[in-house]
């Protein structure tokens, strides 16, 4: 799975998701990714956020709109994925699971949870800073 | 320190930023930069959990999910276990201009894609059949039945339900190479 978030020079937010799921899933099962506030959320007054890992379980929390909001609340984007990625914690202690979030102002971050497999969180970011895309990782 | 425009994705796929910034760069929308980032990740399949060719299901085939969403106006488009189509994220964005829905699923999101000028084609590769064919040789494992028999972590199905559910903790985890 990708998932992108985008800020245009207009202050404009998109945000937007593609995967081929899981492998050997049961045939008609759909993950997070097309599941608004799931896969992905954006609203220009606010921020966006997109998810990725095991959407089976990920889903049910809906981690982006949860995101959006503590966005729109105040939280920076670090606040914000790591209380999401949290929220699902609590309930599957080791999910495998990610999420990226931004918020208006062009800030930026990242939160996952540390499971068998994922102990760091790479991601992409391009802005004017640099004209080639910067590897960022975070720790799970 | 933050600067605006920017392009943000999950996973280390760098085309696809560097094809999302270039529509940034040049003063485009960002919903044209993210489905144009996504659309670049479909075709090179990046880490092989998008796009075609990738993922294939308990009967072989490979199908996609796909949304975007657009922050000034709050629309969206998705699709999800999308046959037959290779561009997800442009029929999401179909759904969203060409219809007043949100999200069309199965095989009639394939018909609607190819009503709407969406090229048909087979999502299968070598790579999806190889896939598909060494689990068939692995008795189907991993899968993600449960409450069914025969036992679903030894033997492939077709399954039937059991009579007694077992309650019990999740047993299979997505990782890297199965996620969403």
């Amino acid at each position: 799975t990708i998932g992108m978030i985008a800020l245009d020079k207009d202050g404009h937010v998109a945000a937007g998701t593609t995967t081929n799921g899981l492998t050997h899933k049961v045939p008609g099962r759909v993950g997070d990714s097309p599941i608004v506030g799931a896969g992905a959320y954006a609203d220009s007054s606010a921020g966006a956020a997109a998810a990725t890992g095991d959407g089976d379980v990920m889903m049910r929390f809906l981690p982006s709109y949860l995101a959006v909001e503590l966005m729109r609340a105040g939280a920076d984007p670090s606040a914000a994925c790591k209380t999401a990625i949290s929220r699902i914690k609590r309930h599957y202690s080791e999910f495998f699971g990610a999420i990226i979030c931004a918020n208006t102002t062009g800030h930026y971050a990242a939160a996952c949870n540390k499971a068998p497999g994922l102990s760091q969180f790479h991601y992409m970011v391009s802005n004017s800073e640099s004209d080639i895309p910067l590897l960022k990782t975070v720790d799970c | 320190r933050a600067s605006v425009p920017v392009v943000i994705n999950t996973w280390p796929f760098k085309d696809a930023a560097a094809a999302a910034w270039s529509v940034l760069r040049s003063g485009g929308s960002a919903l044209d930069s993210v489905e144009k980032g996504c659309a670049r990740c479909e075709i090179e399949h990046c880490d092989g959990s998008v796009g075609y060719g990738g993922s294939p299901d308990e009967s072989g085939e490979t199908t996609l999910d796909a949304m975007i969403m657009n922050g000034n106006t709050m629309e969206v488009g998705a699709v999800a276990d999308l046959r037959r189509i290779k561009n997800a994220i442009g029929v999401a964005r179909a759904v969203m201009e060409l219809t007043e829905h949100t999200l069309l699923v199965g095989e009639s999101a394939s018909v609607f894609a190819e009503n709407m000028g969406f090229i048909a084609e087979d999502l299968t590769t070598n790579n999806s059949v190889n896939i598909f064919l060494q689990w068939l040789k692995g008795n189907c494992q991993p899968n993600y039945r449960k409450n069914v028999f025969p036992d679903p972590s030894k033997t492939c199905g077709p399954y039937k339900p059991r009579t007694i559910l077992k309650q019990k903790g999740r047993t299979r985890q997505a990782n890297t190479r199965s996620h969403d």
